[in-house]
């Protein structure tokens, strides 16, 4: 997080709010709904207390004005610059405009109303933007349901550096932004899509493109507004190109940045019995949709459109190695590659082994040489190797040649 | 004739400049020194853009940059008061 520059901070702790002019693109009841509930996430989270008043001078004046309206930051009509705030202080400190030329919402079409003003009452309050992309400070829009809305970690840190901690016994905490290169990160679940990896995590999801160096980090719901956080389980039938995704009992299609039509069904439709409430990972494979759940595995033919006979199996049966609940599994080449934890397993199918084990950031090109698989062992994952030969790591096959490579010299001389 | 439009290289030089004016302190146009005209004070801010939003710090306009730069937004700077 960051605070404005010079530390501007309100004095006194309980502030009031008057909305002085409205959009004509909601009711009064919902702006002020809106408002009150954006005042609410800092108020949850702080000793501050905002009232609305009516009539007089309030500390942050709120309203909804079009182009040049005189404060020397005119407005650029639709899109593009959709409201802005100022810093504590007297006078036009503290007050809050909107775009009156923006779609106003309280729903998931661009632009809701209470996430934008939530943003800027931070302003309001003397916070500046944060650089870190999952904050509510952070610059740009991005939609999240209101319903469930949670302030970030960091934008709590921020409002209590500035105004203390909140009178709750119990501390407020909220989510914080997954870091890519965070050995200890997870995975909900990961997909291909038409050549990109998608790796969901909460509400973001990570963009790695095949030719691009940098990856990319984005919220779910700016390609899916619709779409839930936490999803359990992915994959993608390259064939009709579309991504599936679960949560609990349903799931979604999407065909790039549309959700089909008639979506989320129920699991049960793949053929599924009632015990089975949610799916941990998924994967396609040569017109084969691999589910897996808890230890076992079900295998849904995608040609003749049923649950394969002879199923649930146990993981370990088909995937020997692989004993256990994974996170997340994707393929890509002719490796499967199982998540678990922070660790990641590159799985041959076709001898049925394990080829390597790897941290799970592999895919991130972190500075750090994180793909390092040294502090691995067999035992301490009991891996089974199916009767194949194992590698674990380049490391441990360099040393393989470089011995065979010194034996071969030896021989030579001899 | 039809008055041929802006090439779509001097629209990226306007999206730029006007954002590095509004959000990183780029001085305006109208009132810059010779010095302050120079191509590298326009690196700098976009390196500072760039750093600010996580991206590659080329000092370019490139196609990141630039998608980052027509995303919706609060209209207060990122820098400076």
């Amino acid at each position: 997080f960051m605070l404005t520059p010079g530390n501007p901070k309100w004095e006194q702790t309980n502030l009031t709010y008057r909305i002085i002019k409205y959009t004509t693109q909601l009711s009064e009841t919902d702006v002020e709904a809106a408002i009150e509930k954006a005042f609410q996430v800092w108020s949850n989270v702080s000793t501050l207390t905002f009232t609305k008043i009516s009539q007089g001078e309030a500390d942050i004046e709120i309203t909804f004005v079009q182009g040049d309206h005189g404060d020397n930051s005119p407005f650029d009509g639709p899109d593009g610059i959709l409201a802005h705030a100022f810093q504590p202080g007297q006078g036009i400190g503290g007050d809050a405009h909107f775009d009156a030329e923006e779609t106003w919402t309280k729903t998931s079409s661009n632009y809701n109303l209470f996430l934008v003003a939530a943003h800027e009452f931070g302003h309001s309050l003397g916070l500046a933007h944060s650089t870190d992309p999952g904050a509510l400070m952070y610059p740009n829009y991005a939609f999240h349901d209101p319903s469930t809305y949670n302030l970030p970690q960091d934008d709590i840190n921020g409002i209590q550096t500035i105004y203390g901690l909140s009178n709750n016994p119990v501390q407020p905490t909220g989510p914080s932004t997954p870091t890519a290169c965070d050995p200890r990160l997870t995975f909900d679940a990961i997909a291909s899509l038409r050549g990109e990896i998608l790796f969901f995590k909460d509400k973001f999801l990570w963009r790695r493109h095949p030719q691009l160096r940098r990856v990319e980090l984005s919220f779910i719901s700016q390609f899916w507004p619709s779409l839930p956080d936490g999803v359990q389980a992915a994959y993608e039938d390259a064939d009709k190109d579309i991504v599936f995704l679960f949560k609990g009992c349903r799931y979604w299609a999407l065909r790039g940045y549309d959700i089909e039509q008639g979506y989320p069904r129920e699991i049960s439709d793949y053929g599924f019995p009632s015990s089975v409430r949610a799916i941990d990972a998924a994967v396609y494979y040569r017109r084969k949709t691999y589910f897996f759940v808890n230890d076992q595995i079900w295998r849904y033919d995608n040609q003749r459109q049923s649950m394969e006979p002879g199923y649930p199996k146990s993981i370990a049966s088909l995937f020997p190695g692989i004993e256990s609940k994974v996170d997340a599994v994707f393929q890509q080449n002719r490796f499967f590659y199982f998540f678990r934890g922070s660790k990641q397993f590159e799985y041959d199918p076709k001898a049925k082994n394990i080829t390597r084990i790897m941290k799970i950031n592999t895919w991130f090109r972190c500075k750090e040489p994180l793909n390092a698989s040294s502090d691995f062992s067999i035992s301490e994952e009991g891996v089974h190797s199916g009767g194949a030969e194992m590698f674990y790591h380049k490391n441990l096959n360099f040393l393989i040649f470089s011995i065979v490579h010194v034996l071969k010299k030896i021989y030579s001389y001899q | 004739f039809p008055v041929p439009g802006a090439s779509p290289e001097e629209k990226n030089a306007r999206v730029v400049q006007d954002y590095l004016e509004k959000f990183y302190q780029l001085p305006q146009k109208g009132f810059r020194s010779a010095r302050q005209n120079s191509a590298s004070v326009i690196v700098e801010k976009l390196k500072e853009m760039q750093r600010f939003f996580g991206l590659n710090e080329t000092g370019k306009p490139d196609r990141e940059t630039l998608e980052m730069m027509q995303k919706p937004r609060c209209g207060v700077p990122d820098s400076g008061d």
